[in-house]
Parts: C-alpha cells; sequence; structure tokens
C-alpha cells in the first residue's frame, strides 16, 4: 500500500491511498485502502490521513476517522489521536501504520508493524525519508 | 506558508535482515521522487488533492511498492487494486476497489469523486466507469513482477500443508450448538459461562 497527504498553501488538506491488497486474497476481499473513514480520510478542521496495515482491523476501528474523531470531539492533538487510535489496533491483534497530517502542518507517522516506508517535505523544505523503527 | 507532504509506501516485515544496501538505495529513491513530484505541485501553487495524486501515481508507477505495477497477486494469481482519495475543503471522496485494468488507480479514484455522484465502484463496473472517463487502460500484464509472484507461490506453498479454515471448508452439516441456559452465572474474567471466542482467523495465518 502507497499513500500521501498533503497541506497546500490555501490550507486545504487531501489524502490519497492506493494499494494491490493482501498477498493471496480471494473471494473479491477489500481491505481499508478504499474505505472511506478506514483507510483515507480528509477533513480540514482536522487532519488528512492515509493508512497501511492489516486491512480488516483497520476497517473494523475505522482508524483514518478515529483519528479525525479524537481531534475534532476531544481536542486531542494529531500526535496523540493517532498513536491513541493505533493502539487500538494492536489490542485487537491487528498491525500496520498511518501517515497524518494537521493544517498547521503537525506530522504523525506512527506504526507497530516492524518498519514503514514513509517520508515528508515540510514548507522549508526540510525533508526526511525513513524505513526502520 | 506551510505547505506539507507527508507519504508512505506500506508497512509490514520491513527489518534490516530482509534488506539489502541497494534494495534500501531503491526504496529511498523512489519515496524520494514521490516526495518532489507531489512537493513541485505545492511549491508551483497546486492544490493538496493535486499534490497526493501526483505523489501516489509516482508510486504506483513504481515496481516496488504494494500499488499499481508491482502489486500483489491474488489467489487466482491476478491483480486487484483498490484506492480512495479524499478533498479536505469539500469532504468529497472517490474510491476503486478490485479494478484489474486501470494503470492508475488512484486516477480512477478521483474520476469517481469529481465525475460521478457515487463514492465507491468497484469491479468490472469501475473498470467501464475509468475507460468512460478516459483514463488509461493496460493489460492485466502490466502489473507482473517476478518478485510479487514468487511471494503468491511461497504463500500458496504455505498453504497447501496448513490445516484448513472455516473459509475453506466444504460445507456440511454440523451438530446444532446447544442451545445456552437461561441462567447466566459470570465467570471471574467477567465472560458469561459457555462463551467461546469467535475464530475468525487460523493464528499466525494471515495472507489468503
Amino acid at each position: 500500500t502507497v499513500g500521501a497527504v498533503a497541506l497546500d498553501q490555501y490550507g486545504n488538506l487531501a489524502a490519497a491511498t492506493s494499494t494491490g491488497g493482501m498477498t493471496n486474497k480471494r473471494y473479491g476481499r477489500v481491505g481499508d485502502a478504499p474505505i472511506i473513514g478506514a483507510g483515507t480520510y480528509a477533513d480540514n478542521q482536522t487532519c488528512a490521513v492515509s493508512c497501511t496495515g492489516w486491512g480488516e482491523y483497520f476497517i473494523r476501528v475505522g482508524v483514518a476517522r478515529d483519528v479525525a474523531a479524537r481531534m475534532e470531539y476531544g481536542r486531542q492533538p494529531l500526535a496523540a489521536a493517532a498513536q491513541a487510535t493505533l493502539d487500538k489496533v494492536a489490542q485487537l491483534g491487528g498491525d500496520g501504520g498511518l501517515i497524518g497530517l494537521d493544517r498547521q502542518g503537525n506530522i504523525t507517522m506512527p506504526f507497530n508493524s516492524e518498519g514503514m516506508y514513509r517520508g515528508y517535505i515540510k514548507a522549508n523544505g526540510q525533508t526526511e525519508v525513513l524505513i526502520y523503527k | 506558508s506551510r505547505i506539507t507532504l507527508v507519504i508512505h509506501g506500506g508497512a509490514g516485515t520491513i527489518t534490516r535482515q530482509n534488506m539489502t544496501p541497494e534494495k534500501e538505495r531503491a526504496y529511498t529513491e523512489a519515496l524520494n521522487q514521490a516526495l518532489q513530484a507531489g512537493y513541485t505541485v505545492l511549491q508551483r501553487g497546486g492544490t493538496a488533492l493535486d499534490a497526493v495524486e501526483a505523489t501516489v501515481r509516482v508510486m504506483e508507477d513504481s515496481p516496488l511498492f504494494n500499488a499499481g505495477k508491482g502489486a500483489v497477486f491474488t489467489h487466482d494469481g491476478r491483480n486487484e487494486l483498490d484506492a480512495a482519495v479524499m478533498d479536505g475543503q469539500t469532504l468529497k471522496a472517490g474510491a476503486v476497489a478490485g479494478v484489474t485494468v486501470v494503470r492508475n488507480p488512484i486516477s480512477a479514484a478521483r474520476a469517481v469523486m469529481e465525475k460521478s455522484e457515487h463514492v465507491l465502484l468497484t469491479g468490472t463496473g469501475a473498470e467501464q466507469f475509468a475507460r468512460e472517463k478516459g483514463l488509461t487502460i493496460v493489460e492485466p500484464g502490466y502489473f507482473y513482477t517476478e518478485a510479487r509472484y514468487q511471494q503468491l507461490q511461497k504463500a500458496l506453498a504455505s498453504e497447501k500443508g496448513a490445516v484448513p479454515d472455516q473459509l475453506n471448508t466444504p460445507t456440511k452439516t454440523t451438530p446444532a450448538a446447544p442451545v445456552p441456559t437461561k441462567t447466566k452465572t459470570k465467570t471471574k474474567a467477567g465472560k458469561p459461562q459457555g462463551y467461546a471466542e469467535p475464530p475468525i482467523f487460523t493464528e499466525g495465518r494471515k495472507y489468503g
């Protein structure tokens, strides 16, 4: 799975996710990536999120919207909201990660699997690409 | 300006042990290329929506990632692709699932968002919609990579020796579950007597 979240100069957020799904899948199985609110979500008032991981758990938790809802209702900051939601996935036995971005330009990239290909570029040009924990 | 772009290329058993310096360099280069594509859009005053689509298209076209070219294989040896996009300003969203001939599924997802009144289209219907909207259509073989095909062979081989789970077991009559007795007594763990965890997945077999 691949994904991107962006904040433009007009203050708008957007999120995108694309995947081949799970190796050896049957019966037209679909994971979280194309399910809005599970693997992909964006709302200017809270955050933009793109997920990657064991889809069934991300769907059952509704991860992408859960992160935004924690910010909206619980007034949690992005990083805390993302970590709390990912902890919920782990409690159920799922693994994976997500990238998140809010309208102040704050970034979060938590994951509880062994690694996650991830990276960012900020307004000042600061950029980083990471693979392992 | 607070223009910012964040990307991911998937999570999983990515450890130093199963990585080579060449592979690590290739992934780092591909991620940087994807970052540059989206960031250039933002620097030129483009929208966040244009930036995320441009970024994901680069990763869909790279055979390294499990999306577009280089996607994993289904049990039947096909590539079924899913994608979604959402606009934070309008809360409009679009998604496709199970498409097999659309070169860039993320662009199909965006077409669903902007050129239909739906949110999610799947399978051959989604492919027909993509064709009608002029998206690039390719042969299913376009997505093939040897590495992903070998991953499928490995999963199939490991499946051969595994105990068939519920999904594989042919249907046969099983004795009806005992009718729970009315009086429920709580065990110390707080679970009602006779409660059993639903066997959703066989431990350790995630793929398939």
